[in-house]
Parts: C-alpha cells; structure tokens; sequence
C-alpha cells in the first residue's frame, strides 16, 4: 500500500 | 454519491445557514459556543488538505471551500461583529481535553503514518467529539433559543444520515471506512439526548429546557 489514501467523503 | 449522503451533506449545508441567519436576525450569538465552532475551522482545516493534491469533484471541491470559509466567517461573527453578546463564562469546557486525546488517537488508529493522513484521521476524531463544548453549555445555562436547537438539531443529522451511507456503500461498493464510522457512530450517539429534547419538545412547540 503506497501514497495517499483518497477520502471521497466531507 | 448517494441520497443517504447527499441528504446528510445538505443537512450539514442547512446547519451552517441556520446558524448564520440566527445570528444575523437577532444580532446575537447568544447560546452559541465559541469553542465548538473553532473546532470545526480545525476539523475542516486539518481534514481537507488534500484539497492541494486531490481532485475528488467539483461537487467536493465546491462543499470543502464552503465549509473551510463558512466556518472561518462564524469565528469572524462571534470574535468581532457580535462580541458584546457572547459570554465566555459560560463557555468554559476545556478543549485540551478534546483535542489532546484526539491528537494521540490519531497517532495510534490511522490508515497510514504521514502528515496529512495524521491530520486527516485527527479531524475525524476531533469533529466527533467538537460539539462537547456546546453541550456543555447548554448543559450549564438548561435552555436553548429554539433557533439554535434546529442549528443543532440539522448538525446531528448530518452525521446520523453518514451511518446508512456507509452501509449502502458497504453492499454496493464493498468499501467499507472503520475510522470514519467508528467516529460517526460515536458524534451521532452524542446527540441522542439532545434529539430526544428535540423531537419530544421542541418539535411539539415547547421551549428546549434541561430539567434542573
């Protein structure tokens, strides 16, 4: 698991 | 996207403009925390980031710099436009013991350790436990203007309409955000006393009063 993790939510 | 979200986004978009209409029309922000609503700059600052680095959408683009700026021009009400009216006295809840804990946790329970992962996972937390000092206060002062329990009342909403999202994303997307819903479900059980007030009173045309 490598860079960000991506949050799609507020 | 989804309705339960795009339900509980709106309800956090109607919040944030009960909050500033009260204040406008009585030009008060009595019964109002100072520190619940610094909190929330911190929770939208530290969470969002990502706004640097990531294109998620526009919707999500447009809602992120709303909530940023939105939060930073209530802190500019109650600091400066209707200082007079609020009363510190009464807003006394020490967020140390807030952010502190928080802070640690985030440190501990994350997806990743860098910074904005950190910062991300802190805002989460903290933004679960951001409206102690608001309940605090009404806890000391036993009443509420019916305005502001609507404010509170579309706040917790937000959150509660999060938990069916995360379910319907769990079964048609198979993700599944334990950070994110652990946290939800607590901010969203906090609110259960205050909703209970809400829908047995308030909602029935009575003033929100605490028994003594």
């Amino acid at each position: 698991e490598q860079g960000n993790v991506v949050h799609d939510e507020l | 996207m989804n309705i339960f979200r795009l339900l509980g986004d709106l309800a956090h978009l109607a919040s944030i403009f009960i909050l500033v209409h009260k204040m406008h029309t009585t030009r008060s922000c009595r019964g109002i925390s100072f520190k619940t609503q610094a909190l929330y700059v911190v929770v939208f600052v530290t969470r969002y980031i990502d706004l640097f680095y990531s294109w998620i959408s526009l919707y999500n683009f447009v809602m992120k710099i709303f909530f940023i700026s939105s939060s930073c021009y209530i802190l500019y009400l109650m600091k400066y436009r209707f200082r007079p009216t609020h009363d510190p006295t009464l807003d006394t809840f020490k967020v140390e013991y807030l952010a502190g804990p928080c802070f640690a946790l985030a440190l501990i329970f994350n997806y990743h350790f860098d910074f904005t992962e950190i910062m991300w996972t802190f805002s989460i937390y903290l933004e679960a436990v951001a409206i102690f000092p608001q309940l605090f206060m009404m806890q000391r002062t036993g009443e509420a203007e019916t305005i502001t329990t609507h404010y509170l009342a579309a706040l917790g909403i937000y959150r509660a309409l999060y938990i069916p999202n995360w379910i319907y994303r769990y079964y048609t997307e198979g993700t599944v955000d334990p950070i994110a819903i652990v946290a939800g479900i607590v901010q969203t059980g906090l609110y259960l006393d205050f909703f209970y007030v809400y829908f047995t009173k308030v909602l029935q045309g009575q003033k929100f009063e605490l028994p003594a």
